[in-house]
């Protein structure tokens, strides 16, 4: 690996980032995924975190331009250079362009150029390196299509990094120093309880009224069940439902049966099937599947269907893993692994969720995977967990989706 | 115009190549045409090591090929 001359970094640890403008070749949510997933890369064996910004300066700003773009190194059409970025610093520095004169891809395929590739790779300049003549690694100066899936840094890169930041905090990464409350909804170490503590009963009460629906920004909010859908995602909470899209910035406030008039409110635990656009619902010991508004006929099933032992009368939480194409189903402090293509619980089930899900007590309210990382819902809190390193990376209120 | 034979446009190709990349730097005056092609020569080396091809100072077609990669387009040597 290699730094740049004096080696240049940055001098704290939340670092900011904006994404200026999209190109035209993907959707917006997938761009933007592509650079949180890069992201990602780098903040889960650093120290670092980042923070994305919608307006203002942010310390890396991210934009895609031909030719000539306002800087000393035009892009050269298609091929040849594909982007670059500057080293940390005031200004342009940490700024990465990328030549819209490309054919961008959220694939691996070899018709275009896998965007969550190029903006690790960049993004690696904005952070401090240089390139690393090392075949395979991230830094290597060539484009290299590889399979992005399960995608893991090379050593050589980590080694880099680390040179200049250090190894990840072993505590979950929490700010030292708050950041303006807008910008974050992080808990400060005072607040943020170390691990999960047994549930806490929500102290409602049972109103003789319907109950209303609860602010988006109520710092005691708390969800029956989470699940994304066709690249949105949906919290329920009793009859009521927030839709949160990659569309629009606005949250979106339903009721469950304005999309599904049939289904009560109160569900336990929701999950996607993304490959087969189906989102499976769970009401105590019953399981309902959806596609779109379509209910599938032949529902609501037992749970025992699954494969569940009759002890089990209800789920507490549940999430499909896009990678594994397991689904995890969380019942009180244990947990049970499901391979969605043999449609049947796992071998060595159930486990102890503390066991294999670091930091995270006994009960989850909700689960929800997004952009590769796993969150676990509970009480007022959420714990992002990168399941891949068995990681818990930081502790947030569970609206921190709502843009609060 | 006349056409440019292959070998020069290479050279053009790689002569840019270099000097995004290798700080590659031609004198324009120099009265010893010999002079910037050693010079070339020695930044040819620098980028065959730096891929670990064969270092040769020579433009082959191996040299020329990892030129025409799609890449970053930060150098990989700086001054």
């Amino acid at each position: 690996y290699s730094t740049f001359p004096m080696s240049p970094k940055w001098k704290k640890e939340d670092v900011t980032y904006r994404i200026l403008n999209y190109t035209p070749d993907m959707l917006q949510a997938d761009v933007e995924e592509a650079i949180a997933k890069a992201f990602q890369l780098w903040s889960s064996v650093t120290p670092l975190r980042f923070t994305r910004l919608h307006s203002g300066q942010a310390d890396i700003m991210i934009s895609f331009a031909a030719g000539f773009h306002g800087d000393f190194y035009s892009f050269d059409g298609p091929g040849g250079t594909l982007a670059h970025a500057y080293p940390p610093s005031s200004g342009i520095g940490g700024d990465a362009h990328f030549d819209e004169d490309e054919n961008w891809t959220k694939f691996t395929t070899y018709d275009g150029y896998n965007l969550f590739l190029v903006a690790a790779h960049e993004l690696g300049h904005s952070l401090g390196l240089g390139h690393s003549n090392v075949f395979g690694a991230l830094m290597y100066p060539i484009y290299t299509a590889r399979d992005t899936r399960d995608y893991r840094l090379p050593q050589d890169d980590i080694d880099g990094i680390q040179a200049l930041y250090g190894p990840p905090r072993e505590s979950p990464a929490l700010p030292t120093t708050a950041l303006p409350p807008q910008e974050s909804t992080e808990m400060t170490p005072a607040e943020a309880p170390t691990e999960m503590s047994p549930r806490e009963e929500p102290t409602e009460t049972t109103p003789s009224k319907a109950p209303a629906r609860p602010e988006d920004c109520d710092p005691h909010l708390t969800f029956d069940a989470i699940t994304t859908l066709r690249g949105e995602i949906l919290f329920f909470k009793g009859s009521y439902v927030w839709r949160k899209s990659p569309y629009f910035s606005e949250i979106e406030h339903d009721t469950i049966s304005s999309f599904w008039p049939s289904l009560a409110g109160g569900f336990d635990a929701a999950y996607e099937v993304d490959k087969k656009d189906r989102v499976i619902f769970f009401k105590d010991d019953q399981y309902w599947a959806v596609s779109g508004y379509n209910i599938e006929p032949g529902f609501p099933k037992p749970i025992q269907n699954l494969g569940f032992p009759t002890s089990v009368r209800k789920i507490d939480a549940a999430v499909h893993d896009q990678n594994t194409k397991k689904t995890y189903f969380f019942v009180g402090n244990k947990y049970w692994s499901f391979n969605e293509n043999t449609q049947s619980l796992e071998r060595g089930y159930p486990r102890k969720i503390a066991a294999d899900f670091q930091g995270i007590g006994h009960i989850v309210d909700a689960a929800l995977q997004k952009n590769g990382l796993f969150y676990f819902f509970h009480g007022a809190n959420q714990y992002e967990v990168d399941v891949k390193s068995k990681k818990l990376i930081r502790i947030m209120k569970n609206n921190s989706w709502f843009n609060c | 115009f006349p056409v440019v034979p292959e070998k020069e446009k290479d050279m053009q190709f790689a002569k840019k190549y270099l000097q995004n990349f290798y700080d590659f730097k031609e004198e324009k005056d120099s009265l010893f045409k010999s002079k910037n092609l050693n010079h070339m020569a020695d930044k040819i080396r620098e980028m065959q090591s730096f891929f670990g091809l064969e270092v040769t100072g020579e433009l082959n077609h191996k040299t020329l090929d990892m030129m025409k990669q799609p890449r970053c387009g930060i150098p990989d040597i700086r001054s």
